[in-house]
């Protein structure tokens, strides 16, 4: 549906950011969630050819174009979640892992989101004692549908609220966490599943962290357009 | 010339216990590489973790039927040397001309020592971080290369009370990492507290230019009719020399069945 090519010079041993103009779409194929329309999936091909030597680098990944908001109702104090402008009902279902020994495979993801989906869910929650879930664990969530709620790496059990308390203050170097998480928001990002990202279980992370969190996760204000004309 | 792309290294591995090897991982990635699965070696789990490879291989009953999880040393008693491992794999590769390779660890838990053909690199702590190193300097002119690495525990993988309990001694919030390992009302301990190479290994073959997380965002206007594709990338140009590039960038939707529109 789109190809576009640019040019551009880069400098021996840099490294730089760069930004495509952006796409148009006409009314293209929106992803929905589990239920409420079809999962539209589309393969976006980034590829770089260098002068004299040919192809360089090529990155795919299989895009959903949708728009997810929430915000926290007053009069419940619950949170409401609008996908391409509609309201959906949450169906979900807590995740902690698929195995214990980590023997993490895209079979059994498949097994266990295509489980989830056939159970009429439309949300699975990662929780804060577990992981930050593989890209192939939110590759199935794509394609089947279930919005993914993420949680980083805090409960309140081992964080300041259990019996013993403990680890007031969270883990011991913050940075380390924040980089962690960082890396882990950057290799997530991509995913039309992906819809909440969490502080974590039960607990509202260190104020350094969640601050951090909070500053790193918001939209940037480009995208803070309304979808009316 | 080296296809351009990734190769996944998930088989093939071998394990050893640190303790059970005298040799350092110099030599074991150049000299005196292990032959295959002969004491102290055994098959790996890669993508795993080191209480999966010891499972595979009979070394320790499985967790997760009965109470056998008792009957496995838990960390806290044997220490952390106990469940520090060595993982080793060989690959194949040859570069040509401009080409470059990356060697990508997805996830190790907690922290690690790379050894390549003799060279030494270090993964420094923390499960939830990806590491990619580029060895196009240190691989083997015949493209057989040899990969050993050490992986070490979580620094605090705590002790569980005799009660048991949500996160036994919580120890492990110290460190940036999983926090059910140690056990929790719906989870035994997991005695080696998921220590190993977790997640994926690969090697990336580029020529001068690299991209590196792309991202992707849309945008919505007129009731959905209208919308954008926004995306930026990070480009690495590993050469001494200044590179001319062409980037493309391509959407394409797949129809019904394997009908592709581009």
């Amino acid at each position: 549906e789109q190809l576009q090519t640019q040019h551009l010079s880069i400098s021996p041993r840099a490294r730089v950011q760069y930004t495509f103009p952006q796409l148009f779409f006409y009314k293209p194929n929106l992803w929905w969630p589990n239920g409420m329309g079809k999962q539209a999936l589309h393969h976006v091909t980034i590829s770089v050819e260098v002068k004299e030597h040919g192809e360089s680098d090529q990155w795919t990944h299989l895009f959903g174009f949708r728009k997810i908001e929430s915000h926290i109702d007053n009069a419940t104090d619950g949170r409401l979640f609008k996908i391409n402008g509609q309201p959906i009902f949450i169906r979900g279902g807590n995740w902690i892992l698929s195995d214990g020994l980590l023997r993490l495979s895209a079979k059994r993801y498949r097994t266990d989101i295509k489980f989830h989906a056939d159970m009429n869910f439309n949300m699975i929650r990662c929780w804060g004692g577990g992981l930050a879930e593989r890209p192939e664990f939110y590759h199935y969530c794509d394609m089947y549908g279930l919005l993914v709620w993420q949680e980083f790496w805090i409960t309140g059990d081992v964080d300041g609220r259990g019996d013993p308390v403990s680890n007031p203050d969270g883990p011991l170097d913050h940075d380390l966490f924040m980089l962690c998480a960082r890396d882990t928001v950057k290799l997530l990002r991509n995913h039309a599943s992906l819809a909440l990202w969490v502080g974590g279980n039960e607990q509202v992370p260190p104020k350094d962290i969640n601050e951090a969190l909070k500053n790193d996760l918001q939209l940037h204000p480009y995208f803070e357009t309304p979808s009316e004309t | 010339m080296a296809e351009i792309g990734k190769t996944k290294l998930d088989s093939g591995w071998l394990a050893a216990r640190s303790t059970d090897v005298e040799l350092t991982g110099t030599q074991l990635t150049t000299t005196h590489p292990p032959t295959g699965p002969t004491a102290p070696w055994m098959e790996a789990v890669v993508p795993g973790t080191v209480l999966a490879t010891l499972v595979k291989n009979k070394k320790v009953p499985d967790p997760f039927y009965g109470l056998q999880n008792e009957a496995i040393l838990d960390i806290a008693i044997s220490g952390r040397e106990y469940y520090t491992f060595w993982f080793f794999t060989t690959f194949q590769c040859k570069l040509t001309g401009n080409q470059h390779l990356d060697l990508n660890f997805r996830g190790i838990n907690y922290s690690a020592e790379v050894y390549l053909n003799g060279h030494k690199m270090v993964l420094p702590k923390g499960m939830f971080r990806r590491h990619s190193l580029d060895v196009t300097d240190i691989l083997h002119p015949d493209g057989q290369n040899l990969l050993a690495v050490l992986v070490h525990p979580p620094d605090h993988p705590g002790s569980i009370p005799p009660k048991g309990g949500q996160g036994g001694d919580h120890e492990i919030g110290k460190d940036v990492a999983t926090q059910y390992v140690e056990g929790w009302d719906w989870i035994i301990p997991i005695r080696d507290r998921n220590t190993g190479i977790w997640d994926e290994v690969s090697v990336s073959v580029t020529g001068p230019v690299k991209i590196i997380d792309p991202h992707l965002v849309s945008s919505f206007f007129d009731n959905y009719k209208r919308v954008y594709l926004h995306a930026t990338t990070e480009l690495e140009n590993k050469s001494s020399s200044v590179a001319e590039c062409s980037l493309n960038i391509q959407v394409s939707t797949e129809l019904e069945g394997n009908v592709c529109l581009i």
